[in-house]
């Protein structure tokens, strides 16, 4: 699965996913990707996050959605990101997954669980270029 | 401010790229997210985005998009598509062509279609040496309560009324995510 989140040079933003879903699920099975809220979601006024990894587990809980309220409540992109897997870790231990979170400044964070480390890739006016980032889990 | 800035799951950079170079042609948010999710259903990113991945118990490859306009809150997506590679383009289709938010299955297919995307097969000889492997002993899968045993043998199954297993999260690793 890809999720991606762009803000623009007006500082509109945009969130989104893609995937062909887990390996040999029942078939009429789809996960977190397609369903707004968990696989990503955006508000212009607040940031965008997208989330990956168990998608059956990660739409019980909204990530995307969870980490942008929380992010309205006042917490970093990195906090927020946080928020997200640790209430799924809650009643999932065994769970795998991670989540991207950039606010509307442009600030972003990540975080995962049930991976050693997750790769989330990068490019802003900082950088000027691609960055390959890692988040410890 | 640190934008524009483009963000994406895991290290996909092709994607990146293209999201990058849009953005500083003056592209719009959208338009970044779908042509970089574009390039991944393309480039079959990891086996785990696009045509020839992740086939199902029958063997088949679905697709699932989503796309969100955060100035808006307009969305489209599509779920379980089948036999149309542009899932991202399709679900951009359903966010400005449709009151609707989300299409699944055939009825997301017809959709594309009239939309003017061609339909083709997803599966490619990878996903099926794939789903040939797995089939000869059905593992892992994600039935639960069942009978036959659903961690010994295959299908079909039928319910187990006295068996009650605690839900459980599944296998996810780099070639096998949402």
């Amino acid at each position: 699965t890809i999720g991606i989140v762009a803000i623009d040079h007006n500082g509109n933003i945009a969130a989104g996913t893609s995937t062909n879903g887990a390996k040999f699920k029942i078939p009429g099975r789809v996960g977190d990707s397609p369903i707004p809220g968990s696989g990503a979601y955006a508000m212009n006024n607040i940031g965008a996050a997208s989330a990956t990894g168990d998608g059956d587990i990660m739409m019980r809980f909204l990530p995307s959605f969870h980490a942008v309220q929380a992010m309205k409540y006042g917490h970093n992109p990195k906090d927020a990101a946080q928020l997200a897997i640790n209430t799924i870790v809650q009643y999932y231990p065994e769970f795998s997954g991670a989540i991207i979170v950039v606010d509307k400044y442009g600030h972003y964070g990540a975080a995962c669980h049930g991976f050693d480390k997750f790769p989330y890739s990068i490019a802003n006016s900082n950088f000027g270029k691609v960055m390959v980032l890692y988040a410890e889990c | 401010p640190s934008t524009p800035v483009v963000i994406n799951t895991w290290a996909f950079t092709d994607s990146t790229t293209k999201s990058w170079s849009i953005l500083n042609s003056n592209g719009s948010a959208i338009d970044a997210v779908v042509a970089g999710c574009t390039v991944c259903e393309q480039n079959q990113c990891d086996g785990t985005v696009g045509y020839g991945g992740s086939p199902d118990e029958n063997g088949e490859t679905t697709l699932d998009a989503l796309i969100i306009d955060g100035v808006t809150m307009n969305m489209g997506a599509v779920g379980h598509m089948k036999r149309i590679k542009d899932a991202a383009k399709v679900a951009r289709h359903v966010m400005e062509n449709t009151k609707h938010t989300l299409l699944v299955g055939d009825g997301a297919t017809q959709f594309a279609i009239q939309m003017g995307f061609k339909e083709t097969d997803l599966s490619t000889n990878y996903s099926l040496t794939l789903w040939n492997q797995w089939k000869t002993n059905c593992q892992p899968n994600f039935w639960n309560n069942v009978r036959p045993n659903p961690e010994k043998y295959c299908g079909p199954y039928k319910p187990n009324p006295s068996s009650k297993s605690k839900p459980t999260s599944n296998f996810v690793d780099m070639k096998n995510h949402d």
